[in-house]
């Protein structure tokens, strides 16, 4: 993981933020013992799909744990806690995905939760073309944000502003959470321009990337529902569950 | 889907209501 210090112009909400990090290893150590199967004492072998399924189930599950923890968040109510999570879960997996992969560094392969390693030749011939296709538009992603240097302050910043990207109407504490929003944006924006001063746009940059981050999770909902119409959606799937709640 | 109260999500549900996590 990479070692952080505080310092001089890291704004106190990324401080907290950072603070309230997971640890990586508690994470994949948890869903990998998730993943097996219980009775066998060994790991669980079901299709690779219905195992990604409960993959993604159990990382959204450390997501929710994530929020809980969070500043602000734990100050709403349950309603407006669901009604954000409904709004943003799947781009929050999706950025999940993108920050592994940066981490990584590899761009042949990616890295799942649970730490094992898939050569991007056996996505292609797997996978089907289109979770291939997703997995390649989020390699392209993870590029861009690599050139930006993406650093983790600016990474835990833009998680907080997915969480609470959604407009105050739909929510019953507008004032909490517009001034999380106001507090996060203007935190980034005083970060870059400290951190990077060279790259005087960094801010505006990062903030089109979660565009893209959006659309790709748009894109991953629609293969999401496909693959749920085709029956091979695993039963009790937290994800469809989430796919299927009423929107605001 | 299981559905909550007014039409939410209950895994969701379950996940944030502190009274369900207690249980």
């Amino acid at each position: 993981a990479e070692p952080f210090s505080g310092g001089p112009g890291v704004p106190e909400l990324i401080l907290q933020l950072l603070q309230l990090e997971p640890d990586e290893d508690q994470v994949r150590a948890r869903i990998v013992g998730c993943l097996q199967d219980p009775a066998k004492g060994r790991p669980d072998q079901p299709a690779p799909f219905g195992l990604l399924c409960r993959m993604a189930d159990q990382t959204f599950i450390s997501i929710v744990d994530w929020a809980r923890r969070c500043m602000v968040f734990k100050e709403l109510e349950v309603a407006d806690q669901m009604t954000l999570l409904q709004n943003c879960w799947s781009e929050l997996l999706v950025f999940d995905h993108i920050y592994r992969q940066i981490q990584h560094g590899k761009e042949g392969s990616i890295l799942l939760v649970t730490g094992q390693e898939v050569e991007l030749t056996t996505v292609a011939a797997q996978a089907g073309s289109l979770l291939h296709g997703l997995v390649l538009r989020a390699q392209e992603l993870v590029l861009q944000l690599h050139a930006l240097q993406l650093d983790r302050q600016e990474f835990v910043c833009l998680k907080f502003l997915i969480l609470f990207s959604l407009d105050v109407k739909f929510l019953n504490n507008h004032s909490l959470v517009k001034d999380a929003q106001e507090k996060a944006n203007a935190a980034l924006l005083d970060y870059t321009l400290c951190h990077y001063p060279h790259c005087g746009d960094k801010f505006q940059q990062l903030l089109l990337c979660l565009v893209e981050v959006r659309a790709l999770s748009m894109q991953a909902k629609e293969y999401l529902y496909h693959k749920h119409l085709g029956n091979e959606m695993p039963r009790n799937n937290l994800l469809i569950e989430m796919l299927q709640a009423k929107q605001t | 889907p299981c559905q909550g109260a007014a039409g939410r999500p209950a895994i969701l549900y379950a996940l944030l209501s502190p009274s369900v996590r207690a249980v």
